[in-house]
């Protein structure tokens, strides 16, 4: 464990608070696109299935367990609690067009092929592009709550994170997994272009509105 | 490396 692992998660971890607080608070849940958290639910469930299998740390379980529950808890409410305010017509984005090329592509890149490790491996493809179908929704609406940019800030940045930990992992570990490191760049860049705007916009005091 | 390293990340 080191800073940017650490941070990176406590940016995890807060992400996911801001989204279910800001739908709990609000009774509401527009704005945010169902198909990218059924995405999360099923990267998280698809990875952490060695949750059965090897204990790490209590760290580690308490984590992965909070990941699982917190997304199905903001797919529960997206879809039946607060179903009424859900945005379906701007949430279009086709999942099987993520969900199909990370299935395939887990298939043929992949440390080893048994059913645990191809499936890790597709989550961590699937997690890459998972954010799409939100960022489609706020192109599509033209804007954003403010609440929703900054959980998409902190969502963000946990990847970045992540790489820089790769980095001092690589340095002080000589730990390389090119398929976290690949896939995570990917995520992280696909973010760029509203890190752009949350930085322009939001920080100052405005709401994130898309430039016509 | 090997593919049961990198599991020790979220």
């Amino acid at each position: 464990m080191n800073i940017f692992r650490l941070t990176g998660d406590l940016a995890h971890l807060t992400a996911i608070i801001i989204l279910l607080l800001k739908i709990w608070k609000t009774r509401s849940c527009s704005g945010i696109s169902g198909k990218s958290q059924i995405l999360f639910t099923v990267v998280y469930i698809t990875r952490y299935l060695d949750l059965f299998t090897n204990y790490i740390s209590a760290y580690n379980t308490l984590m992965k367990i909070i990941f699982v529950v917190s997304s199905l808890a903001t797919v529960f409410l997206i879809y039946f609690k607060f179903k009424a305010t859900y945005d379906r017509n701007h949430d279009t984005f086709r999942m099987e067009f993520l969900i199909i090329p990370s299935i395939i592509l887990a298939l043929l890149i992949r440390h080893e092929f048994t059913v645990m490790e191809v499936l890790w491996t597709f989550s961590i493809y699937l997690e890459a592009v998972a954010i799409l179908p939100q960022l489609f929704l706020v192109s599509k609406t033209g804007e954003a709550e403010t609440i929703t940019s900054h959980y998409l800030f902190a969502l963000g940045s946990y990847r970045g994170l992540y790489l820089l930990n790769w980095i001092w992992r690589y340095y002080f570990e000589n730990f390389l997994d090119w398929i976290s490191i690949v896939a995570g760049f990917v995520q992280t860049v696909l973010y760029c272009d509203f890190f752009y705007l949350y930085v322009t916009r939001v920080l100052h005091g405005r709401k994130l509105r898309l430039p016509a | 490396q090997h593919a049961t390293t990198g599991k020790d990340e979220l």
